[in-house]
């Protein structure tokens, strides 16, 4: 498990921060913001009211030993690439850093940011790319224009063996079927579909398009 | 194909729109801002410079006859639940909305909206689940605690054979096998891994820490 601090406490800081905890990992949050502090004290490992650009702090926080710092902070860019700078200097090995947009992105990566993230543009990307008539609930891109998507079973499939439901030659494979939380790899092709059974599917987009406008 | 409609081009609803004109769709969008309409006027189908709420105008760019609208406005929530009713109210078969939080999701769901996203917790989540030694580019949650990851193929497994690199007994799965554009599904065992490859891998979370830890 590692140690990781997340500075700036936002939707995003916030959610990661807390999966970190659930994932058994041992998470500290930082915010100037006392409310904030106070909402998560029960929920993180630690957590304290602190100034992200204030290096002095964030050593007597013992800052540089933790495995990874995650910077979650896009109001003030000046306040995200200062903590990103301090954290690298300090010899964090892995800086994380949320930005605005893909100026502030460049920023943060030549002062040192291992990666950046952009959470509005790459949910809307993801949104387009599991477009479809069928309700995909989350998709993964594998390369351009082909996807791994997770879908309800379509009432149309239900009951139906796999193997007719998904001929070769379609150009879709399951890779996954999920029952309740018992997951099958490469299920066979006698395996009969039931209702609430979920799909992972691989296939180029307009494949995947073809086959769930076919069930209908 | 489909006919979308994006109301608010942030970084949100411009990146849908984008990704949604590439895949092949047709895509209106709208928004009050001149600046940014005339920056997307020739990468969208359609751009006009309208307001959100006016009820009249969304009727006579005729929203009623696409397939989706979508609404990526926050700052002001009145405007995000004005906009996803008059959608809904117009006949839209399907509106999905940006939420600022839990809370602005929840009017949404009661208005109409029949998706609500939010791209800061679900980034955020989706970092902390892809969490581990690796450098994980992406993954996908099929069900709590087991994930499918996106990774370039670790420098200690290049050259070896797949039987070899990915025992049957850890518990996870190589899916796919991505070399280049070239997408090869369920790999043989005899299959050897190049740079540059890069695998799309299916287990519990802790199966897969496992494996990145083990081959440093
Ligand atoms: N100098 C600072 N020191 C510590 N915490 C800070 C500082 N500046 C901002 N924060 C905190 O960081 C959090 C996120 O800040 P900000 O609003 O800039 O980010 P955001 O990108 O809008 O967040 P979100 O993840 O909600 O989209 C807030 O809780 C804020 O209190
Ligand atoms: N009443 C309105 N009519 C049309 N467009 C609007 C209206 N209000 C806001 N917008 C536009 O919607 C876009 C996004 O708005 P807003 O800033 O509220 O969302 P946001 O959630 O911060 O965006 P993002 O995070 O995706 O960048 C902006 O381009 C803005 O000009």
């Amino acid at each position: 498990k590692q140690q990781v601090a997340v500075i700036g406490l936002g939707r995003f800081g916030t959610a990661v921060a807390r999966e970190l905890v659930k994932a058994g990992h041992e998470v500290l949050g930082i915010d100037h913001n006392l409310d904030v502090v106070q909402e998560l004290s029960a929920d993180l490992s630690h957590v304290v009211q602190a100034d992200a650009i204030d290096q002095d702090t964030l050593q007597r926080l013992g800052i540089e030993d933790f495995d990874t710092v995650i910077v979650g902070i896009t109001e003030v860019l000046e306040t995200s690439i200062l903590a990103t700078l301090i954290a690298k200097r300090l010899g964090v090995p892995r800086v994380i850093a949320k930005a605005r947009n893909e100026l502030h992105g460049e920023i943060l990566e030549r002062v040192g940011a291992d990666r950046v993230v952009y959470p509005e543009r790459d949910t809307g990307m993801r949104l387009a790319h599991a477009w479809s008539s069928m309700d995909i609930t989350d998709s993964l891109d594998v390369v351009e224009g082909y996807i791994i998507s997770r879908v309800m079973v379509p009432e149309g499939l239900v009951g139906r063996r796999l193997d007719e439901a998904l001929r070769a030659d379609e150009g879709v494979s399951l890779l996954l079927l999920v029952r309740g939380a018992h997951v099958i790899v490469y299920p066979s092709g006698d395996e009969v579909l039931a209702t609430e059974d979920v799909l992972v599917l691989a296939g180029q987009t307009e494949a995947l398009e073809r086959f769930f406008s076919g069930i209908r």
